[in-house]
C-alpha cells in the first residue's frame, strides 16, 4: 500500500498519498477524517464606516466567505520507534507540522508550526487548521466555557432572536479556551487547545481553529496598530499543539471518552514543571 | 514573599483580556513578556530552595554543602534547553502539580542521539530519539543545537509531588542507533 500508517493499541491514523491525514481508527471505528491547513484572507476597509471595518487584533473578519489552500500535496517523513510513531509533514516554506502517536495514548498529537506568514502580496492572511470527518454534526457543535462546562452552538443561529448573518465565516466563530466537539449518534470528535484559539464548524463534520493571523490594518477598535508584528524581522512564528480524540458518540451512554478528554485536558494544560539540574560533578550512583 | 508577589501581580496582569488574547500592542506583548521573564527568575530562588530541602534524603549530605541548581528552561516548547543540549549528564526533575497520579512522555532537547536515562531508583529507562523538524522559515530564527528530542515515559509521577531522572549520554550502548525517517512511499 501506498498509505502510511502510525498506530498504538488504541488508535491508527492513515495519511494518503498525497501526505494528508484520511482515516482514524479509534474505539472499534473506522472514521474518514482528514486535516489540512487553509487561510482566509483579511478584510480592508473604511474604518470610517462601521460596517466596512477591516479585520484586525479585535475582530475576525475575512475579506469574504472563500478559504484558501495552503497547499494540496504535503512532504512526509515518518519516524517509528518504541515510545512514539510520527509523521513529520511540511505543507510550505512557512507550515508544519509533527502528528505523532504516543505507546499508550488514546488520542492523537498534531504540533504545528505556522510563520512566518509571508505578506510579499500585501494580503492579510488569517491562518486555520481544519479537521473534517464524515460524522453528521447536522450544525451543532460544542465548544468550552473557559475550560468547565461546554457550550452547545447551532450553525447560523442564536438561542433568543433570529438571525440572519451577512458573513456566515466570522458570525460563526466562538471562543475556544481547551475543547470543541461535535458527534451523531454514533461517533464523536474533540480537539483539545494548549491555549485561547477562535474556533467553528462551518460544514457539518468539520471543526476548525484558528492558529496564526498576520494582518495590515488596524481595526479601529483602540489598539491602533496592525496585527503585524515586525519587531524582529519578518514577523513571527507560532507554535502549539492539540490533540484529536476520536470515539464513540456520548450519546451512547459511555462515558468513557468524555471522562480521558476531561483527564487529558487537565494534565495538557497543567503539566508537569520541568526543573534541570547540572551534573557534572556527581556520577550517576552519588546522584541515587 | 516579595519573589512570589512579583509573580501573583504579573498573573494578574495577564488576565487582562488583550493579554489571553494577544490583542494587545507589539510594545506592550514584549513587555508581558519581560515582566514573566523576570517574575519567573525571582521565583526560581524560592523553587531551588524548597527542592533542596526535599532532596535531602536521610543519610544524605546537608543541601547547604551540596545544593542543586534547579533551571527552568523556558524554550522547551520549541525545543531548546541550554542545560540538556551540552554535552554533561543532567538531572530532570518533574513536579506533578496535579492532585492524581499522572505519567507523561517527557521530550527533551538535546544535541545527540546517544543517551541512557536513569530513573529513581537507579534503573535504565526505554528511550527513543526523533529528530527536530526543521522547516525552512524557522531555521534562522532558532537559537539552538539541538537536533534531536530524547523521549521517555516518566511515568507515576506523584500527586502534587516530583521525580526526578539522571541523564547522560551513552556512547557504548547498542541500542543507541540514529533515528532515521522510513523509506518513502512512492
Amino acid at each position: 500500500s501506498s498509505y502510511t500508517v502510525i498506530e498504538n493499541e488504541n488508535i491508527k491514523l492513515t495519511f494518503d498519498t498525497n501526505g494528508f491525514l484520511s482515516e482514524v481508527t479509534a474505539d472499534g471505528m473506522t472514521r474518514m477524517i482528514s486535516q489540512e491547513f487553509l487561510y482566509y484572507e483579511g478584510a480592508t476597509g473604511n474604518n470610517a464606516e462601521f460596517l466596512n471595518r477591516s479585520s484586525g487584533a479585535y475582530i475576525f473578519r475575512p475579506k469574504d466567505n472563500n478559504i484558501r489552500f495552503a497547499t494540496d500535496h504535503v512532504t512526509i517523513e515518518v519516524y517509528k520507534g518504541s515510545l512514539v510513531e510520527e509523521v513529520h509533514q511540511k505543507f510550505n516554506d512557512w507550515i508544519s507540522q509533527v502528528v505523532r502517536v504516543y505507546k499508550q495514548s488514546t488520542y492523537a498529537e498534531f504540533e504545528w508550526l505556522v510563520g512566518p506568514i509571508p505578506i510579499d502580496d500585501e494580503i492579510g492572511k488569517e491562518v486555520i487548521t481544519r479537521f473534517k470527518s464524515d460524522i453528521k454534526s447536522e450544525g451543532v457543535f460544542f465548544t468550552d466555557s473557559n475550560g468547565r462546562e461546554m457550550i452547545k452552538r447551532q450553525r447560523n443561529h442564536r438561542d433568543t432572536w433570529n438571525v440572519k448573518l451577512q458573513e456566515t465565516v466570522a458570525g460563526n466563530y466562538y471562543p475556544i479556551t481547551t475543547k470543541i466537539a461535535l458527534e451523531d449518534t454514533i461517533a464523536r470528535m474533540a480537539i483539545l487547545t494548549d491555549r485561547a484559539q477562535g474556533g467553528s464548524s462551518l460544514e457539518d463534520g468539520a471543526l476548525e481553529l484558528m492558529v496564526h493571523r498576520r494582518l495590515l490594518k488596524d481595526d479601529a477598535f483602540g489598539v491602533g496598530e496592525a496585527l503585524n508584528e515586525t519587531e524582529f524581522g519578518e514577523g513571527l512564528i507560532a507554535r502549539g499543539k492539540t490533540h484529536l480524540f476520536v470515539g464513540q458518540s456520548y450519546l451512547r451512554a459511555d462515558v468513557s471518552l468524555k471522562a480521558i478528554e476531561r483527564l487529558v485536558q487537565l494534565e495538557t494544560l497543567l503539566p508537569s514543571w520541568k526543573f534541570f539540574s547540572n551534573m557534572e560533578l556527581y556520577t550517576s550512583d552519588q546522584w541515587l | 514573599d516579595p519573589h512570589l508577589t512579583f509573580l501573583r501581580e504579573t498573573m494578574g496582569i495577564m488576565q487582562h483580556h488583550d493579554a489571553v488574547t494577544g490583542t494587545e500592542k507589539e510594545k506592550v506583548a514584549l513587555d508581558y513578556a519581560k515582566r514573566m521573564s523576570v517574575a519567573l527568575r525571582a521565583c526560581s530562588t524560592n523553587i531551588r530552595n524548597v527542592l533542596n530541602q526535599f532532596s535531602t534524603g536521610p543519610g544524605s549530605e546537608p543541601t547547604s554543602q551540596r545544593p542543586f541548581e534547579f533551571k527552568t528552561c523556558t524554550l522547551l516548547n520549541i525545543s531548546s534547553c541550554a542545560t540538556s543540549e551540552s554535552s554533561g549528564p543532567f538531572a530532570l526533575t518533574l513536579y506533578n502539580p496535579l492532585a492524581h497520579t499522572t505519567k507523561e512522555y517527557v521530550r527533551v532537547p538535546v544535541a545527540d542521539y546517544k543517551y541512557i536515562v536513569l530513573d529513581p531508583t537507579g534503573k535504565s529507562l526505554t528511550t527513543q530519539v526523533v529528530p527536530v523538524p526543521k522547516p525552512v522559515a524557522a531555521i534562522k530564527h532558532r537559537n539552538s543545537i539541538a537536533e534531536y528530542e530524547l523521549v521517555f515515559l516518566a511515568s507515576n509521577l506523584p500527586a502534587m509531588g516530583y521525580k526526578t531522572y539522571y541523564i547522560q549520554r551513552d556512547d557504548s550502548s547498542p541500542v543507541n542507533i540514529k533515528p532515521t525517517a522510513l523509506p518513502k512511499r512512492e
